[in-house]
């Protein structure tokens, strides 16, 4: 789970 | 956020807001794909179970969660409540032939083969396609009701609108994201044909018909 990028967008 | 985005969101919202409103109206969801309903209700399920493990705003939270909702209540209200007025017989696109080749690419193509990641990659790839079995189902009958066609004018207008959002986001923040950018342009290049039926016809007070 920790690699996953946090997105902003919808 | 800019003014992009903003009102790609908010014609995302509207396109809900508009269906349900039909559905909820005249007791019906005639000339609805539910197959393409699914998948949206897949699509956002797999997109935001970052809901659990970041918190990037309120704003952020709500749409996700409406989002979320929503596609539930939808595909609940085609498949439960409305579903004596589902026209199954012309919704017959096959969902595998999307969602099969879509989670191959997803674990093929991805910014990080973890969970999280093939997952979000998976709904971004599903989200460009999910509109084909309307599409198809529309041009099985030949028609769409005017109501269906605004709905699916704000629809596809919300990623179009989010094309320009990452243009902005490109030269004022340096901000690119691909995967996001190539399906984006593939999702808003299904709905031209669509657009240009809808201007020529619909916007001129015509119902939405399509050439035989």
């Amino acid at each position: 789970l920790s690699n996953f990028v946090v997105k902003d967008e919808l | 956020m800019n003014i992009f985005r903003l009102i790609g969101d908010m014609s995302h919202l509207l396109a809900i807001v508009l269906l349900l409103l039909k559905m909820w109206k005249t007791r019906s969801c005639a000339g609805i794909s539910g197959k393409s309903q699914i998948l949206f209700a897949l699509v956002f399920a797999t997109r935001y179970l970052d809901l659990f493990t970041a918190f990037i705003s309120a704003y952020n939270s709500t749409m996700k969660l409406f989002f979320i909702s929503t596609s539930l209540v939808t595909v609940y209200l085609m498949y439960f409540k409305f579903r004596a007025t589902y026209d199954a017989n012309h919704d017959t696109f096959r969902l595998e032939f999307l969602v099969v080749p879509v989670g191959g690419l997803a674990f093929l193509v991805n910014h990080n083969f973890s969970p999280l990641e093939i997952l979000w990659t998976f709904s971004i790839y599903l989200e460009s396609v999910a509109i084909l079995p309307q599409l198809f189902m529309m041009s099985k009958t030949g028609e769409a009701e005017t109501i269906t066609s605004h709905y699916l004018f704000a629809l596809g207008s919300y990623r179009a609108l989010y094309i320009l959002n990452w243009v902005f986001r490109y030269y004022f923040e340096g901000f690119f994201d691909l995967i996001a950018v190539v399906a984006g342009c593939v999702q808003t290049i299904l709905y031209c044909d669509f657009f240009y039926l809808y201007i020529t016809k619909v916007l001129k007070g015509k119902k939405l018909s399509l050439p035989a």
